[in-house]
């Protein structure tokens, strides 16, 4: 009974910890589709502009954003050598990063709420290794989040 | 007083969104009445931009 | 009973040596990805895609490009919320997007 109490107890563990590698992977899945997404709709567009776009148009990856009501009053203080900033808010404001806007751009293509439609969904297998592929597919329907053996490790010969 | 540090700058991929949303719940769970002494009719004063 | 939570738990280690070498091989997919030269250059969004992911679109959009490891910290003074940038790594790019 003892050996069973503990069996049990060091099965829970091992399937909360499965449960939270698996959104680690997901996350790292996405973001591997957000970005090949991103490069190929650059290149698309600059093959079909035939110029790169006007460097003050575009924004390099990393960064965060800020945004707040334009009605919010900024206080900023910058040192010399721009290596501080200070800044006083007096409302609300949010901050995201760059995977966050790649994923409301659309570049995850659906991926990341289920919402994947069938050409999306042969698009994002075709930008990851073969051994992610039926992880794609289950992120695409949403059925990865069953607590089974399969489900938890997202694939069949589990 | 609440304070969240987080470090930012990494490369694409090394995600801080967790703590961005603790951020963002910190931030927008305030009573901003309270803090803007909100005296009703009082419009914010005008924006200074960077 | 013993004996099948001792194959579960087993059959769970596996799963879970699997979960740990995808996890890997998609982290290092991802650094030389995002590390390739070609991609660097092509890995950039325009303002006009921040503006389409603000709600509503008229809001201030400020953007914050950083070197590594600058530290944010967002704290709660009496009124107001203050953030401070420090960076170790050279200058914090700060910039307003423009609205059109």
């Amino acid at each position: 009974a003892q050996e069973c109490q503990n069996l049990e107890l060091e099965k829970q563990k091992r399937m909360e910890r499965i449960r939270q590698k698996r959104a680690q992977l997901q996350e790292l899945i996405l973001q591997q589709i957000a970005f090949k997404s991103l490069v190929q709709r650059n290149q698309a567009s600059e093959a079909s502009s035939q110029a790169p776009p006007p460097p003050g148009s575009v924004i390099q990856l990393p960064f965060i954003i800020l945004n707040t009501s334009v009605r919010t009053v900024i206080d900023c203080s910058i040192s010399n050598d721009k290596c501080e900033y200070l800044f006083n808010f007096d409302n609300t404001f949010e901050i995201h990063d760059d995977i966050e806007i790649l994923k409301r751009m659309g570049m995850s293509l659906g991926l990341e709420n289920g919402k994947c439609s069938p050409e999306n969904l042969r698009v994002a297998k075709s930008l990851v290794p073969k051994s992610l592929e039926t992880y794609v597919t289950g992120m695409a329907s949403g059925s990865t989040h069953t607590s089974s053996l399969s489900g938890l490790c997202g694939d069949q010969d589990c | 007083r609440s304070r969240i540090l987080v470090s930012i700058g990494e490369s694409f991929g090394i995600s801080s969104s967790d703590k961005f949303s603790k951020i963002n719940q910190m931030v927008s769970s305030s009573d901003w009445t309270l803090k803007r002494g909100y005296d009703g009719g009082s419009a914010p004063k005008p924006l200074k931009r960077l | 009973r013993q004996q099948a939570l001792q194959k579960e738990v087993s059959e769970l280690t596996r799963a879970e040596d699997k979960l740990d070498e995808l996890i890997a091989k998609c982290n290092l997919q991802l650094r030389l990805l995002t590390e390739d030269s070609q991609n660097k250059k092509l890995g950039y969004v325009m303002c006009q895609d921040l503006r389409n992911t603000v709600d509503p679109p008229d809001q201030l959009v400020m953007v914050v490009r950083a070197p590594p490891e600058t530290q944010m910290e967002v704290s709660e003074p009496s009124d107001g919320y203050q953030i401070s940038l420090k960076s170790a790594r050279g200058p914090i790019e700060v910039f307003l997007c423009p609205e059109d």
